[in-house]
């Protein structure tokens, strides 16, 4: 889900 | 982790590296936007303030680091080291044109309206068009050195491959993420009449040259 989007990306 | 996020990762740690290589063996930044390379250490700068607040993994804590020292140490070749060669002439895009409409709507269209939070909007959308100074640039000169070719493609690649990462983990792992994707998907675009360039002139063993 788009909601709670946890930044784990670069 | 999927390859497609890796291979995006180490696509991106290429064109960094080349970048800095390039400068250092040329001891020159002659093609080099330092404006781009400004815009690129305040995406990291604000995108990475997360380090202080929550750790991810050991991969992910060293490469933050490696881009914000990484950008910085750019910067400094470019407006100090060998500033001698830096092309400023032609290096006149106006950064506050992209600096602010992205403030604005970071401020608007955001996941959560925290300090950090903004922040990270703000990092995610300037990357977006952070790199137009530097095209900009070539398209005023009408050129680019091979090795500024090869740096600009790693650069494109990386966030390429990252759009096949989010269609995977959309996928796989029913994550997406719409600010990421959107912004990702605009960086993308803008790579893409050089991506021509490059696969019809540079890859033939052309110098990288505009029509005029």
């Amino acid at each position: 889900a788009d909601a709670d989007v946890a930044h784990d990306e670069l | 982790m999927n390859v497609f996020r890796l291979s995006g990762d180490v696509s991106h740690l290429l064109a960094i590296l080349i970048l800095l290589m390039k400068i250092w063996k040329t001891r020159s930044c002659a093609g080099i936007s330092g404006k781009s390379q400004i815009l690129f250490a305040l995406v990291y700068t604000t995108r990475y303030l997360d380090l202080f607040t929550s750790f991810i993994s050991p991969y992910n804590t060293a490469m933050k680091v490696f881009f914000i020292a990484s950008s910085y140490a750019t910067i400094y070749l470019i407006y100090l080291k060998f500033k001698a060669t830096y092309d400023r002439n032609h290096d006149t895009f106006r950064m506050e044109f992209l600096v602010l409409p992205v403030l604005v709507l970071a401020f608007v269209v955001n996941h959560d309206f925290t300090p950090l939070e903004i922040l990270w909007t703000f990092s995610i959308y300037l990357e977006s068009v952070a790199i137009l100074p530097q095209l900009f640039m070539v398209s005023k000169t009408g050129q680019a050195e091979t090795i500024t070719s090869h740096y600009l493609f790693a650069l494109g690649m990386y966030r390429a491959l990252y759009i096949v990462n989010w269609v995977y983990r959309y996928y796989f792992e029913g994550f997406y993420d719409l600010i990421a994707i959107i912004a990702g998907v605009v960086q993308t675009v803008l790579y893409c009449d050089f991506f021509y360039l490059y696969v019809t002139k540079v890859l033939k063993g052309k110098q990288l040259t505009l029509p005029a």
